[in-house]
């Protein structure tokens, strides 16, 4: 792309086919390419180069949705984590608590997702890798009630951060989303302003269907955060940006693996120039 | 909609007999867009819309139809045979017992669908053993110890640390003397890139010699499905494919794009996270789904 050395219609063409490869969607990629052809237009981009250079700012100006820190003086600071069927909730908990732990903090792991084959134990296992305890009860209990128990042991126990792992679920369906709904209500009732942090997993190589995950998610639990995971792959993740830019909700992480060391903050410069290699 | 969108595009076009190269210019780029917005692959999209374009240029108008409706029809058509008209179920003849590997990316449902295709099994008549192949993911192998209880079916008793391809082999012959005659074998979800994991799929699949390698790809998956399932069907080389968390609303244009690329045929779709929600591949149900 850097050889040609006029803007024309294949360059334009080219770019697009490139966003819209990385699944950032044929509105958003509309979009944008209005505020790029109309730059082109009125003769403010002289060559390819810096045609590539406006299209990179687009890009981060939707992206750049910085998320408040976490104010751990709430104790506990309570996080709940909530996605689809295998985006990796689970996983993403067991990084985000050894990295909770690697700043000195004492973390708590609930395990509210009550419904799937060995979800306890998988969450357990993370636990024990960890050094961090898991509140659970047997399978097939109700959620809820985990949780509650959940946030009592964290209040017991004194711990600086409990995070919650649910369920993944469907985000059209509608009994799923109400059960989420009253696991975020218990959270609040035993812990004033708890769920502090509703994370919301998305998996990168998603496509379009992300934003729908977001819509209804949103409103049923009230998001305050995405991570994305899975970019290790070869996805790049392009619906971040339509989410970013729609729903206006930070990401905070990206997952780069399976491991417990896999756990980035979100860098929108960083994530724009994977978009082009 | 698609038919809506259509019909505006294509109202300049009443009182024309034939439907021509310039006139349905506008229409097959609103089933351009409403494919790309359904995940189908952009490159696919590309070559799709070229056959459609193909087939309609120079065909007359019918009476009973709009041109919109006929541009409709002859999309829908192509999109069902792409997609496949028959019902392919699985091929189990040969050597037995028969063997059944399945493969993808982490999350995908693999270890759910192994269940489910050894209880739908079993429901035909056959006598399945489950497999956990998985030694790397925690808990892995109690997942389908409870999935496999639940539907009374047989496990291997893998022990963690093994080598998977050990697994496997030993698996196969403890099968064969217990007479159970459908192996399914659920392995560890990989990335298509990673060429350690890809290698140890491929050295499991030459000792093995399974009738079917499935590749277990999520419904919901974007532009990415191409490479995915290009990388599977190189390097492993598969038989079909299982799509799955097909009952949410995702287009689910990424069963087009895996076909188009590999030519392997859906067999099956998952459709709940219940052991049930397993039905045989039709192309109608995908196929209104990506035109939306
Ligand atoms: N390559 C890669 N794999 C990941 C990443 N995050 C999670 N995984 C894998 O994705 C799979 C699913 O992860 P889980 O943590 O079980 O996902 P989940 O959302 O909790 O799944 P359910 O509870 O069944 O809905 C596992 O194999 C994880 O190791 C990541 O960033 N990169
Ligand atoms: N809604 C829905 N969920 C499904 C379907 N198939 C599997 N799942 C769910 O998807 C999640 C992941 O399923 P798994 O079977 O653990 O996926 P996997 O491919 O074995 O995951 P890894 O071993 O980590 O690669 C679980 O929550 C399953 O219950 C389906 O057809 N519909
Ligand atoms: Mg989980
Ligand atoms: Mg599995």
């Amino acid at each position: 792309l850097l050889g040609r050395r006029t803007i024309d219609p294949e360059l334009l063409d080219e770019l697009e086919e490139i966003l819209i490869m990385a699944d950032m969607g044929v509105e958003t990629v509309q979009n944008i390419f209005e505020q790029i052809r109309s730059d082109v237009r009125r003769n403010e981009l002289k060559d390819p180069k810096a045609l590539r250079q406006r299209l990179k700012e687009c890009l981060l100006e939707r992206l750049s949705i910085q998320p408040p820190d976490m104010d751990f003086r709430q104790k506990p600071f309570v996080i709940l984590v909530v996605g689809v069927n295998g985006v990796g909730k689970t996983t993403t908990i067991a990084k985000l608590a050894h990295n909770l732990k690697k700043q000195g903090k004492s973390v708590l792991l609930v395990a509210a997702d009550t419904f799937r084959a060995a979800a306890v134990e998988q969450l357990e296992a993370w636990g024990r890798r960890i050094g961090a305890p898991v509140i659970k009860h047997g399978m097939n209990a109700d959620p809820s009630a985990v949780a509650y128990d959940g946030m009592e042991a964290a209040v017991k126990r004194n711990v600086d951060v409990v995070i919650v792992d649910t369920a993944g679920r469907l985000h059209t369906k509608v009994n799923l989303m109400e059960e989420l709904k009253k696991i975020r209500r218990v959270l609040g009732k035993k812990i004033p302003g708890a769920p502090h942090e509703v994370l919301l997993i998305l998996d990168a190589t998603t496509g379009q269907n992300a934003i729908s995950q977001a819509r209804l998610f949103n409103e049923a639990a009230r998001i305050t955060s995405i991570a994305l995971t899975k970019l290790d792959g070869t996805a790049k993740g392009g619906i971040a940006a339509s989410i970013t830019s729609e729903m206006k909700i930070p990401i905070r992480y990206i997952g780069i693996g399976e491991g417990m060391e896999d756990l980035r903050p979100f860098d929108p410069a960083e994530f724009v120039e994977a978009l082009f290699s | 909609n698609l038919s809506g969108r259509l019909d505006a595009a294509f109202k300049r076009l009443k009182g024309y007999g034939k439907l021509s190269e310039e006139n349905i210019q506008e229409g097959l780029r609103e089933v351009r867009l409403a494919f790309l917005e359904a995940d189908v692959n952009y490159k696919v999209v590309k070559d799709f819309i070229a056959s459609v374009r193909e087939k309609a240029v120079g065909q007359e108008v019918m009476d009973s139809l709009t041109p919109a409706q006929q541009v409709i029809k002859i999309v829908h058509e192509e999109l069902i045979n792409l997609l496949g008209r028959k019902f392919q179920g699985l091929n189990l003849a040969g050597r037995q017992p028969a063997v059944i590997m399945l493969a993808g990316l982490q999350g995908s449902g693999k270890t759910t669908t192994a269940a489910k295709l050894a209880r739908w099994l079993k429901g035909k008549g056959r006598r399945p053993y489950l497999v956990p192949a998985d030694v790397y993911r925690p808990a892995a192998i109690d997942q389908l110890k409870s999935l496999g209880a639940q539907i009374k079916v047989e496990v291997h008793p893998t022990e963690p640390g093994a080598s998977p391809v050990d697994i496997a082999r030993q698996a196969v012959s403890k099968a064969a003397l217990a007479n159970l005659d459908t192996v399914i074998i659920d392995t560890a979800g990989r990335l298509h890139v990673d060429e350690a994991l890809m290698s140890e799929l491929k050295d499991m699949k030459s000792v093995v010699e399974p009738q079917e390698t499935l590749l277990v790809a999520d419904a919901m998956t974007g532009q990415d499905a191409v490479n995915i399932a290009n990388h599977f069907d190189k390097e492993i080389g598969i038989t079909g494919v299982v799509l799955t968390k097909l009952e949410g609303d995702a287009r689910g244009g990424a069963a087009l794009s895996i076909r188009a690329v590999t030519g392997r045929p859906i067999k099956f779709v998952g459709v709940g996270e219940k052991l049930d929600a397993l039905e045989p591949f039709h192309p109608d149900r995908v196929a209104n789904r990506i035109l939306g």
